[in-house]
């Protein structure tokens, strides 16, 4: 009944080995890590890729959420700039999420994303309107006044060239110095993807 | 008390910046 090309591999996952190269994940992990882009892109439409829709869907089980850092997560993940994430661009960008991933890639891309407008600093304006928008997404209530005291004893100790702004040279001793401010820069689950997607097993070319 | 907390340790609180969720079956 069946013509199944058992060598031939899923769309999007042309060149596992590859991928793997060039992140942390092994070949495994990469078919695993597949799995799960597959369960994301085909949540709303089957294209194999994810949309901003299906992206925001798999964070908040909703697409009606409003979210400034899903966005920006979303288009630091969106390195081909088009509005959709294929299987590389997903893989590439988890990758820095591995604990085993070199903290100079997480350092990098938490800075990224905390540049809201991308200039090559983090400024105050942008601080506020963080902290603002994360207060409001998880429905705390802090006064102006408390905003603006925590805003400025953090430049306070980031902004050590007291020019106003957050360069990359002056984020990358805070994180140092505040290894708690990479937390969400480390994902767990990615150490265990081939037990929590073992489908993979089906068309695996490997056996690592 | 907030008003010695780091603005990024409040940010990175954020719902959505935890992706671990896309992992949770």
């Amino acid at each position: 009944c069946c013509d199944l090309d058992l060598h031939k591999q899923p769309k999007g996952l042309e060149d596992p080995e590859i991928l793997a190269r060039e992140t942390v994940f092994s070949v495994s992990e990469i078919e695993a890590l597949y799995e799960l882009f597959k369960k994301i892109s085909s949540a709303v439409v089957d294209d194999g890729f994810i949309n901003k829709e299906e992206f925001q869907l798999a964070l908040f089980k909703t697409s009606q959420k409003e979210s400034l850092f899903a966005d920006r997560v979303f288009d630091l993940f969106d390195t081909k700039h088009d509005g959709i994430l294929g299987f590389e661009e997903f893989a590439r960008a988890i990758s820095v999420f591995h604990p085993n991933a070199p903290i100079d890639d997480k350092i990098e891309f938490s800075f990224q994303l905390y540049d809201l407008k991308q200039q090559g600093f983090i400024e105050r304006q942008e601080v506020k309107q963080m902290v603002v928008a994360t207060l409001a997404e998880s429905g705390m209530n802090l006064s102006d006044e408390i905003i603006e005291s925590i805003i400025d004893k953090t430049f306070e100790e980031a902004d050590t060239k007291h020019d106003g702004k957050i360069d990359k040279e002056e984020w990358r001793s805070l994180v140092l110095r505040h290894p708690s401010l990479l937390k969400n820069m480390t994902l767990q689950y990615l150490k265990d993807i081939t037990t929590t997607f073992p489908s993979f097993v089906f068309y695996s070319q490997v056996d690592d | 008390r907030p008003a010695v907390m780091n603005a990024f340790e409040l940010i990175s609180t954020s719902q959505g910046l935890n992706l671990g969720v896309l992992f949770e079956k």
